[in-house]
């Protein structure tokens, strides 16, 4: 199984 | 003021048709050195970035920061009016409630305009600056729409694992198994078809091929595309205009 998280767990939210 | 004509209307269509499909409500971001513009999908794993630069435009000006939230698909209703080689202005005011783009075909003197209705997003602002790879990959962009095609038959994900000398896209799916490998090579005669392979460390990694299939949309604006890969962390796809660009940033997957 897989998964896709949020691309905002990526990134500083500015 | 916002005033930036586009030489052919074509430009600014293709611009937005290469993403329209994946996000809808989009804060277009107006200052002087152009027109930028960050969107996420509504499944929240890809990320649009755009930036249209001020070279891109025949004509452009704005003198104080303009932002135009804009609904793509009553955007690209407007957008069909138009021919491809009208010239095509985008006009705003400082606090504008909508934005006028005017069609002008310069050989039959016909002049159309619209008014587009702006929106109010409330948005995040992702911070996507001074992300580092692990691998650079470009190649030509009809070539990675093709593989991203051909495989997405097979599965709903899609392997790319690079090394030195290959790119090797991999889809395992119930009726079977695909793999196309991919050799860097320069070409000297054309240039765009070559394939360049920058290799920091192997990666290997894996995505929603329904995303890659929105990514592809953007190859029709620009002969190459580049593939910017690390592991655990989101791939860069990115395609050149002549001045800016259009970035997706995808989360790849992980097993649980």
């Amino acid at each position: 199984m897989s998964y896709q998280p949020a691309i905002s767990k990526f990134f500083k939210s500015n | 003021m916002l005033e930036g004509k586009f030489e052919e209307a074509s430009l600014f269509k293709r611009i937005i048709d290469s993403f329209k499909d994946c996000v809808q409500l989009v804060n277009f971001n107006c200052n002087e050195h152009g027109i930028a513009a960050q969107a996420v999908d509504d499944s929240r794993v890809l990320l649009v970035s755009l930036s249209i630069g001020t070279e891109s435009f025949q004509e452009f000006r704005c003198d104080r920061g303009v932002t135009l939230g804009v609904d793509l698909s009553s955007l690209s209703k407007i957008l069909r009016c138009g021919n491809n080689n009208d010239n095509l202005t985008l006009i705003a005011d400082d606090t504008p409630d909508s934005v006028l783009l005017l069609f002008e075909d310069t050989k039959k003197d016909r002049i159309s305009e619209y008014s587009l209705k702006l929106m109010d997003i409330d948005a995040d602002f992702l911070d996507i600056e001074g992300m580092e790879y692990d691998t650079v990959i470009t190649m030509p962009s009809a070539e990675f729409a093709k593989v991203v095609r051909d495989l997405n038959q097979l599965s709903d994900s899609l392997n790319i694992l690079v090394t030195k000398d290959t790119v090797k896209f991999v889809a395992e799916g119930d009726i079977g198994s695909g793999s196309v490998i991919v050799k860097p090579h320069t070409d000297m005669d054309k240039p765009q078809e070559s394939v360049k392979v920058e290799l920091d460390k192997p990666v290997d990694l894996t995505f929603g091929s329904k995303y890659l299939l929105d990514i592809i949309k953007g190859a029709g604006l620009s002969d190459q595309i580049t593939i910017k890969l690390s592991a655990e962390t989101p791939a860069l796809f990115e395609f050149s205009l002549q001045s800016g660009y259009l970035q997706f940033f995808l989360a790849p997957k992980f097993n649980e």
